[in-house]
């Protein structure tokens, strides 16, 4: 077997959410309340840590490693 | 890797050995918490140089499909995976998309997702993304700092504000966010095996030439100079696979492959491979 190096393909998942609490979608917010711990957590299940972020009005926006 | 959050939309893009699928019961534990039901999901990726290195759920994309129709909510009942081939030998795009009733048609219909993964860069612009022995003692923010200026990856889209980070001893991922688009690239730079890949979300309508995909994506895949690359489209509308071509074929990408394909929720996805014209 071919020794192994970095695996430089990446897997991408999309995930798309819907709400019906106006009170939730009002705050136009949604996943982007998500608090850091739970973005860890997630992370976590992915061998992934955060390294840089920067974020605007419309999104975040996060650099990560394995 | 990245990872982006939108109000209704997570997008994660891992390289190496993740098991990024093991993200998504997490996820919809705590998008529920938020009052948020998933609605769709789309998995995409490219064909592995090193197979046998990933871990399960990734270890085929027989496993990868299985594991993701036993994960996705029930209600997502309109599912999809292919295999979409190329001419170019184990370079396959494979797809896995899901969604309800409601979201089968994608609901922007002018928004793309543009995804290029370069293979054999060039030897001299892989060399950048490679920090001075010992680390240069910098931290990676400020080495990718200066990989960015050096690269010329800053010109992609100047509006873009940028996130960038350098790996030691090699490496580099930046994201570069600007109003509600993103663009990401990661380089994994080893001799051999050296990959970056270029990715981002653009409109249909867009016509200023920064924007536009034609001139995005030349100046992106001109920083590396691949011997072969592939790009794959997904939008609603069949107004942004031609361009691709009409991007790179000037500046020596031969287009060798085309593969199309309809998916639920993501519309259409072309996959079209490019290798470097011989001199």
């Amino acid at each position: 077997m071919a020794m192994s190096g970095f695996e430089g393909f990446e897997k991408r998942l999309e995930l798309h959410f819907f709400g019906d609490d106006p009170a939730m979608m009002g705050s136009n917010l949604g996943l982007r309340l998500l608090d850091f711990e739970s973005l860890e957590q997630v992370l976590n299940a992915v061998q992934c840590t955060v390294v840089s972020a920067v974020a605007n009005q419309y999104f975040d926006a996060y650099v990560l490693s394995e | 890797s990245s990872l982006f959050v939108y109000p209704t939309k997570i997008i994660i893009k891992t390289c190496g050995t993740t098991q990024l699928l093991k993200s998504i019961r997490p996820l919809i534990h705590h998008a529920c918490n938020l009052g948020l039901s998933l609605c769709s999901c789309r998995y995409t990726r490219g064909s592995f140089i090193f197979p046998k290195a990933q871990p399960s759920p990734h270890t085929s994309f027989k496993e990868e499909v299985l594991y993701l129709e036993d994960t996705v909510p029930d209600n997502l009942c309109y599912r999809k995976a292919s295999v979409m081939p190329s001419k170019i030998t184990n370079h396959s795009w494979h797809v896995f998309t899901a969604c309800d009733e409601s979201h089968i048609i994608p609901s922007d219909h002018d928004i793309y997702t543009v995804e290029v993964c370069m293979t054999d860069l060039d030897r001299a612009s892989a060399r950048k993304f490679f920090l001075p022995p010992g680390g240069g003692n910098k931290s990676g923010d400020v080495a990718g700092k200066e990989m960015t200026k050096i690269t010329g990856i800053g010109e992609i889209n100047p509006r873009a504000m940028i996130c960038d980070f350098a790996f030691d001893p090699c490496g580099y991922s930046m994201n570069g966010i600007h109003n509600d688009r993103y663009s990401t690239i990661h380089v994994t730079p080893e001799d051999g095996f050296s990959y970056a890949s270029f990715e981002c979300v653009g409109s249909i309508f867009d016509d200023d030439d920064i924007e536009h995909l034609v001139g995005t994506l030349r100046r992106a895949v001109q920083v590396f100079r691949p011997a072969s690359l592939s790009v794959s489209t997904t939008c609603a509308s069949h107004e942004v696979w031609p361009r691709v071509a009409h991007a790179l074929e000037p500046i020596g990408l031969k287009c060798r492959s085309c593969a199309a394909d309809e998916f639920p929720s993501a519309g259409s996805i072309v996959f079209q491979t490019f290798t470097a014209r011989r001199k």
